[in-house]
């Protein structure tokens, strides 16, 4: 059987592209499928007891599983299929091995469906775990899942337990707000508590275990459209790291791309802590980008993807585009400390952070 | 910025709030 297998990578061929010795070039995953690139992310796969941290892209159609050979190669293992519906995104689910879950759709998610990695190396497991108007969905810890789908009127905010065997153990609903809730964020550290932001620039906060609505916070209209990336609590407050609407730009020198706001959860009041800009010079806004720890990573619409240490408060790396191509999409790898960055042709690069 | 201007807060807001809330 002909195994599809990376390229060694060539670290000094890539050295001009750099201009921050914080990233090291480890190797490049080519994909052949031909379809547009869509997303990529880390997990962990086990067999015979042992437990290896491999890397899944998704494709238009296609998601793939590749397995390392060694420090620096991995080798696709397994690809899922599929046939009327797009992937829209990788849904990693934090505590799980064997197991990643996919959102399907062309605008809008229409399905969540669970891949499985079998253990012949043969039967194309995946599992239909929800379809409909599906407007977010997060993996969470503890064996996770969360959605939130249907109408205004009617909207489901729910949460799915995993098995074992990939199977749904569990499933209960939280306290839908009266405003469509469009992503979620964990609170680091705090195993109960959900956060969701809302399309009328609210943040919502449950209590996971007996699905109460806590609080809604609206906050400044100004971060209409953010995202959290990562969300933790200290000394009574919430912190929340979202990337920057940009709404004012060009109206001021500092070019803001995430920034940190704390919020009162007793007293709903808020208000930004800091922000984190692009160093003098460049360009550029933020498209989409990944948060782990204390680094923030994102691609800009020139391009480049940029990188903050949100300890340091600046931007500690940027990674131009490689071969002319411009980066589509960027991700913590959830098991190393591998960047994992991609651009639409199907090329992902593994960077090492050191 | 000036967190204090936050108003009155409480350590264990998570475990206040969720006694407080409709269940």
């Amino acid at each position: 059987r002909l195994v599809e297998q990376t390229e060694m990578a060539d670290p000094s061929a890539c050295d001009d592209s750099l201009n921050s010795h914080d990233l090291q070039l480890v190797s490049k995953l080519k994909s052949a499928s031909g379809s547009c690139s869509v997303d990529v992310s880390a997990m962990w796969w086990e067999r015979a007891g042992v437990k290896e941290s491999c890397i899944i892209t998704a494709c238009e159609y296609v998601v793939a599983l590749w397995k390392p050979l060694d420090a620096k190669r991995w080798k696709k293992n397994y690809t899922w299929h599929f046939k009327e519906i797009p992937v829209l995104q990788i849904v990693p689910v934090p505590d799980v091995c064997n197991l990643v879950c996919v959102a399907l759709g062309n605008l809008e998610i229409r399905e969540l469906r669970a891949l499985l990695c079998p253990c012949d190396d043969k039967s194309d497991k995946q599992v239909l775990l929800k379809s409909g108007n599906i407007e977010a969905v997060a993996g969470l810890t503890k064996r996770r899942l969360v959605s939130s789908s249907g109408t205004l009127d009617d909207q489901q905010v729910e949460v799915m337990t995993f098995a074992e065997d990939g199977g749904i153990n569990e499933k209960h609903f939280l306290m839908p707000p009266e405003e469509a809730v469009t992503t979620f964020a964990e609170v680091q550290g705090m195993e109960e508590t959900l956060l969701g932001t809302t399309g009328m620039s609210s943040i919502v906060i449950w209590n996971l275990k007996t699905g109460q609505l806590l609080k809604k916070v609206h906050i400044d209209e100004s971060y209409h459209g953010s995202v959290c990336h990562k969300a933790y609590s200290d000394m009574g407050l919430l912190f929340l790291v979202l990337n920057h609407p940009c709404a004012k730009d060009g109206q001021s020198l500092e070019k803001p791309v995430f920034q940190l706001i704390a919020i009162n959860p007793k007293t709903s009041l808020n208000v930004g802590v800091m922000l984190y800009c692009l160093p003098h010079g460049q360009a550029g806004r933020f498209l989409e980008g990944d948060v782990k720890d204390h680094f923030a990573a994102a691609v800009l619409t020139s391009g480049t993807i940029a990188i903050w240490d949100l300890l340091l408060g600046h931007c500690t790396a940027l990674l131009p585009p490689v071969s002319d191509q411009n980066w589509s999409f960027v991700k913590w790898s959830s098991t190393d400390s591998h960047l994992l960055a991609g651009q639409k042709d199907g090329n992902i690069f593994v960077y090492r952070c050191t | 910025c000036n967190v204090t201007d936050l108003g009155p807060i409480s350590l264990n807001w998570f475990e206040e709030l969720s006694s407080e809330a409709p269940p």
